[in-house]
Formats: structure tokens, C-alpha cells, sequence
């Protein structure tokens, strides 16, 4: 029985994308059959894998407006047992009118159904917002990793966010569950981070995962070469941190 | 006559609210009145500036969803001839169901006519996405000013925006501009910001601005202090970089 775990924030460029891609990457390393399904129409995770419009048969554009069988919209990745649903909302027109506004907000956990079963995880790239999409998202998921980049507007987000994770639950999905809050791009020789991270870590306490994501420009390299970085630099600081995030999701606590 | 320029970027973290907040804070220092409007939920222009929600009387909330004249929405400064008027769209339900889908696209401009003599420059910051707040920012504004963070996501995202632009312009508001494409959060020691760096510039030639923001961390303090940073660290390269930017606009190309 597969978990579904949406990775989300409203706060825009705090590594949701790259979570998504590298976590999924490595938990595939270690065996584990993943899909990804990216409901922001940025359509980032494909591009994290180089695939353009012309790649993709059919996506969540279909899936959301179509009815589309969510089988039909995997596609096979390089990595074996990993699998993603791309988002090929191409025309802003379009993402306006069927999707940010028409979707029923329990569609995406009614297409994930039929697939739930065939993968260990399902990891879901959410938006820049709390609209209808990332709704769709915390509705589907068991539940959700929330990416807080050491700065302060992202720290200033964390409380309207834990708003609506709670009113997710009360009217929508009462078995959503934190997986936890994960530091993103930290360097730790700034004042700032460090700061910002003592300062989640009191508010938030265990609800903060163990492992830290350092800044590392391998990681923001994943667009540039299509692919995650663990298949283009297996020795980097980033790849390995994002290992260590896939054993503390399958056995728990690292002790860091 | 004031020229409104939206500040807009689909692509998260890429500084848009920082751009809104300095530039805005510069061109006051160099004698101009300046007006901020944030329409990004987020609300992250308050918090640049210390406000919390105790603080905000009224701001784009009221505006949009009952019509309250803007002017009683308008806050001041620590910034002689600096105001905002605050994004206060505090519950997530309240922006899904009154602000993201239901207000008229030409809703803010309607909104800003009777006090756009009244200041040189009116900036607008726009969420992450190209939803209806943003479509409302596009159809306001005179011209659209385009920060890209010298990064891969952010470069792929610039052709859906160019598309999303184009259309405002076709159906909407026809003598919308570009103000120009302004490269952000430069570390030149970085190759990676270099190769996109070329790339922005080789594909929009002049579209994009002399000025350079660096990557600076006084700039992220902004929310820590709760105000522009020209106001704790005159002496900041970011400080300088928005100063340049804020010449650049006034009297054209700086030649760098
Ligand atoms: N640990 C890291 N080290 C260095 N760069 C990173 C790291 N994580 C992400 N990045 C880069 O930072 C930028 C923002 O990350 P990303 O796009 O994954 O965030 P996001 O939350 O998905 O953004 P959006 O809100 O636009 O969807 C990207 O350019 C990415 O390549
Ligand atoms: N030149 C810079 N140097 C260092 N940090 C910066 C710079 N510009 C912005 N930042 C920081 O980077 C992060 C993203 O910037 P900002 O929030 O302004 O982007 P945004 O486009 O408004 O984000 P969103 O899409 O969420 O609205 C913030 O934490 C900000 O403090
Ligand atoms: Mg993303
Ligand atoms: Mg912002």
C-alpha cells in the first residue's frame, strides 16, 4: 500500500520541485517503486527530466479535464522504478478555465485510486499557492513535507500554511498527517540561516525532519542536464542529502 | 501622470516582493511618490515593513471583494513619499472563494485610477502564478517588469510568461510594455548564474536591464528588520544595485 506525500508550500522557490525530483530519485535508489505527479502548471519535474511538450503523451491537463485514466499519463523515467505524471498545462487560458477553478477538489485522490497499490510512494509537486490544485493535492495525500528555505518570508508562510493543513483535515482529509518540515538550501555559515533554523526548530520541535538540505549548485543543475543529480553527480553534497531524507522517511529518525 | 508597473514572475523566489521593496524605497529616496500595491496573499509587502495584521486597516481585500476606495487602503511609510497598500488576505478560504476567482480582471485598474496623479510610480507585486491576481496586475499596469533569478527553472518559465503577455496585451490592455527583464540573486562566481546569464541576455538583447541585483544577504534581512535595507545598511551592495536600478528606470540605460 503505497503513501502519498504532497510536497507543498505557498511560499514560492523553497525547493519543492527539486524535493520532489531528488527524493524521488533516491528513494528509487533504494528500491522503492515511485511516481511522481506534478500538479503545478510551471510543469518543473519535466523539465527536470528534459522532457518537452512534445514528450509527453498526456498529463494532468487530461487526467483533471478528461477523465483520463491516470495510467495512461506515466511515463518511465530513466531511473528504474521511477515513474512520473508530468503537468502539460501549456496555455495559461487553459490552466484559468479547467484547472485552477473547475476540478472537483477530491479529483486527483479519485484518479491516484487505481495506481495506489502498484507504488511504494507517490510524491505530489504543488504550486506556488493554496488554490484549487494544492487543495487537490492535500485532499489525495496520507500526507505532507512541507520544504522551509532559511529565510523569513518563508518562515512568516509557515503559519498560514499550518492553518489550512488544519482545515484540510477538519473538512476534507482528517487522516492528512505531517511527514514533516524539511530545511532547504541551508548554508550553514550564515547568520541568517542559522537563525531562522533555531527558530523553526522551537516553534515546530519533532515535526522538523532530521536531515538538512545544504545549498549546492549540483542541485540546481537538475534542469540544466534533464535528469536528477544523483544520475550526473553521485558524490555531491546535495545527492547525499537527499539520500539520507529517503532512509529517514523509510526508517525513521537519523539521530542527527 | 504616475507609471504603473507590475512586478510579475510565475516562477517562485525569484524576488519579486524584494524588487517591489527596494526599488520602491529607492526611487523615494531619489524625491519620487511611490505607491506598493500587493496583491500577492502571501502578504509578504507588509511584512517587509513590520506590519503585522493589527496594523493593517484595511488593504487589497476590501478593495477587490467591496469596492472600498483604494485611498482608504493606503498606508504610510518610515519613508517620506513611500505608502503600501497591504495585501490582507489572511484565510486561505477567503482568497479562494472572494479574490482568486470572483473579482473582475479590470477590477485594480478601475481601483487605481483616482490616485494614479498622484504619485510618479504605482508598483504592483504579483503572486507566483498567472491567475486572476496577476491578470488584474497585467491589465492595471502601463508596463511589466520581469525578475529572473539566473537559474534554470526560472529561465524555462520565461517563455510561458512572454506567451501570457502577448495575450494581455492582444485582448486586454494593448499599450501594456515591457519595463524590462532584471536579472536577480547574481553570484558571478557561479557558473551555472553565468551560462543563464547569457542565455536571458542572448535571447531578449535589449528587453533585459543594464542592472544586476547580486545575491546579498542584507537584501533577505528585509523582513527580519521590517524594512527596505537602504533604512539598516546604506552601505549593502543590494542597496547600491536597486539605487542603480532605480536610476536606470528614471533616466535610461546605466551603459554597464
Ligand atoms: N539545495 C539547493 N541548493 C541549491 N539550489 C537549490 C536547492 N534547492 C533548490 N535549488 C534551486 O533553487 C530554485 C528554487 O527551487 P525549486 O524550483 O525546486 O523550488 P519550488 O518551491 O519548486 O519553486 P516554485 O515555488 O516556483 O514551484 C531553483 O532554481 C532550484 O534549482
Ligand atoms: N538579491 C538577493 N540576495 C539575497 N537574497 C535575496 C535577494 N533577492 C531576494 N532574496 C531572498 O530570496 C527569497 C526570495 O525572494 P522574494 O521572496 O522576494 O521572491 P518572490 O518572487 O517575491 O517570491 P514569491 O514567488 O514567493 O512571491 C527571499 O527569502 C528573499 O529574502
Ligand atoms: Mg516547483
Ligand atoms: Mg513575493
Amino acid at each position: 500500500m503505497g503513501e502519498v506525500i504532497a510536497v507543498a508550500s505557498q511560499k514560492g522557490g523553497v525547493g519543492k520541485t527539486t524535493t520532489v525530483v531528488n527524493l524521488g530519485a533516491s528513494l528509487a535508489e533504494l528500491g522503492k517503486r515511485v511516481l511522481l505527479v506534478d500538479v503545478d502548471p510551471q510543469g518543473s519535474v519535466a523539465t527536470s527530466f528534459g522532457m518537452s511538450r512534445y514528450d509527453v503523451r498526456a498529463g494532468i491537463l487530461e487526467v483533471f479535464t478528461q477523465d483520463l485514466p491516470i495510467r495512461e499519463a506515466i511515463h518511465r523515467t530513466e531511473i528504474e522504478g521511477l515513474d512520473i505524471v508530468p503537468s502539460n498545462v501549456w496555455s495559461d487560458e487553459e490552466e484559468k478555465r479547467n484547472l485552477m477553478g473547475a476540478a472537483a477538489e477530491s479529483k486527483l485522490r479519485q484518479a491516484l485510486k487505481p495506481v495506489r497499490d502498484e507504488y511504494d510512494f507517490i510524491l505530489i509537486d504543488c504550486p506556488p499557492n493554496l488554490g484549487n490544485l494544492t487543495f487537490n493535492a492535500l485532499i489525495a495525500a496520507d500526507s505532507v513535507l512541507v520544504p522551509v528555505q532559511c529565510e523569513y518570508y518563508a518562515l512568516k508562510a509557515l503559519g498560514r500554511f499550518i492553518k489550512v493543513i488544519r482545515s484540510v483535515k477538519a473538512q476534507h482529509n482528517p487522516s492528512l498527517r505531517y511527514r514533516g518540515f524539511l530545511l532547504t538550501m541551508v548554508d550553514l555559515r550564515s547568520n541568517l540561516a542559522r537563525r531562522v533554523m533555531e527558530k523553526v526548530r522551537y516553534t515546530l520541535q519533532d515535526l522538523v525532519l532530521d536531515t538538512i538540505i545544504p545549498r549546492n549548485v549540483r542541485l540546481a543543475e537538475v534542469p540544466y542536464y534533464g535528469k536528477p543529480a544523483v544520475l550526473f553527480d553521485r558524490s555531491a553534497k546535495g545527492v547525499a542529502a537527499y539520500a539520507r531524507l529517503a532512509k529517514e522517511l523509510l526508517y525513521g529518525s537519523t539521530g542527527q
